[in-house]
Formats: structure tokens, C-alpha cells, sequence
């Protein structure tokens, strides 16, 4: 995978910290 | 059509805050299960040309955890420990940390999460992909059944087949286009494209 823009971080953080809810809440 | 009594009010300015909110708006007040809906945000290179690229992305995953769990594991062992590896780089990344993840991260990366990761490092430019072809012909793309969705001229509708999409629907608005997958069948709404003309409806 190609690193990711530094715009894109926010996205990838929120996705990650939404992701670790999920799999907490699973 | 989508005309209504009263016209929508400008919506504030673009942010990506306020994206967020709006594609989680899309989707949770949705009557339809999709699992994720991303805004591509059109801007220009430097020959002029249109590019579509990530402006921001807001998944749900699907409604039933357990398939989609059963539909990852048909992934090989490599590609599972490769998607594993990847997220815990990515989370070191955005962590600023070195310290061993937890758990959470650790845990296998199902095929539309991973579909919907690496749409963070793609863009379209002059029309191409679904994506481009929607705000090039500023005409919305609906595209529902794993036969269409594999036999499509854009590589990242097969893509979405491979990875247990079934529904992929690009909606052009002013300054790009909405995306939104879903693992169901989902057929044409006019709802859900009049939702995107009054939430997408920004200067």
C-alpha cells in the first residue's frame, strides 16, 4: 500500500479509532 | 425530479468536519444498508486537467458482522498477515507511537474495510472510473449485481465485486462526487439522490 497523503490522515485516524470501537463493542 | 417546494439552503463552508457529518448523515438516515460512503473532491493538476481525489470517507461496515468475517477468511494466510501488517504501520503512523498495538488492530481486516483503506490512495482523473464518469457527465452511476459490477470497464467496480460489494453508486455534485458501496442489493433511489443534492449542495 502507498503511503498515505498527510491530507488523508484525519480520515485514517478516525477510521482506525472507529474500527477499535467496533472490534471492543464485537 | 428532484425539485421541491422550497430550495435547500446553501449548506456552510467545506470542511473536513462538516464532510464527516454529511456522509454520516447519508448513511446512518438511510433506509438501505450501505457500508461506507466517500466524498471525492474534484481539484485540478497542474495541466488543468480534473482529478477526483479522497476528500473523506465515513464507514459502517456491514450488518452482519459474522458474513463478513466468513468472507475475509477466504482471503489467503499471506494476505491476511500482508492486511495486518499494513494496519499496524498505519496505525503507528498515526499513533506517533513504536509501543506494540492492542488487540483491536490486530484483528483480521475484513475485505470491505480493506476496499475501502485503499481507496484513501486512489484518484481519478478525465472522466475515468466510475467516480469520473459520474462527474464528467455530471449524471449519477448505479451500478447493483456482482455480474455488473465485474463485467464494468472501471477497475475499481471489479474490485468491489472481488471484495463482496454488490451495490457501488457515484452521485456527481458541485465540487465532486459521492460514493457509496454497500454488500447488499440495493436498487435505484431517488431518495438517497436527492439526499446527496441537498447535503452535497455546497459552494
Amino acid at each position: 500500500m502507498p503511503s498515505i497523503p498527510q491530507a488523508r490522515k484525519a480520515s485514517l485516524a478516525r477510521f482506525l479509532e472507529k474500527r477499535k470501537e467496533r472490534v471492543m463493542n464485537a | 425530479s428532484a425539485s421541491t417546494s422550497t430550495p435547500a439552503a446553501p449548506a456552510p463552508a467545506l470542511t473536513q468536519e462538516s464532510l464527516q457529518q454529511r456522509l454520516q448523515a447519508l448513511i446512518e438516515g438511510a433506509r438501505e444498508s450501505w457500508t461506507y460512503a466517500i466524498f471525492w473532491q474534484s481539484s485540478y493538476d497542474y495541466s488543468a486537467t480534473t482529478v477526483l481525489g479522497w476528500g473523506d470517507g465515513y464507514y459502517k461496515g456491514e450488518e452482519d458482522k459474522g458474513k463478513a468475517m466468513s468472507k475475509a477468511s477466504s482471503s489467503s494466510l499471506a494476505e491476511k498477515e500482508h492486511r495486518k501488517k499494513v494496519l499496524r504501520e498505519l496505525n503507528s503512523m498515526i499513533s506517533g507511537s513504536t509501543a506494540p498495538a492492542d488487540d483491536a488492530v490486530d484483528e483480521e481486516v475484513t475485505d470491505t474495510e480493506w476496499f475501502f483503506l485503499v481507496s484513501m490512495t486512489q484518484s481519478f482523473i478525465n472522466g475515468s472510473g466510475l467516480p469520473g464518469q459520474a462527474f464528467f457527465d455530471s449524471t449519477p452511476v448505479w451500478v447493483s449485481g456482482p455480474d455488473r459490477l465485474a463485467s464494468s470497464m472501471c477497475e475499481r467496480a471489479r474490485q468491489a465485486q472481488v471484495f463482496g460489494l454488490q451495490t457501488m453508486v457515484c452521485i456527481p455534485s458541485a465540487n465532486g462526487v459521492v460514493e457509496l458501496g454497500s454488500t447488499e442489493l440495493i436498487t435505484q433511489s431517488s431518495d438517497l439522490m436527492n439526499k446527496v443534492r441537498v447535503l452535497f449542495n455546497f459552494n
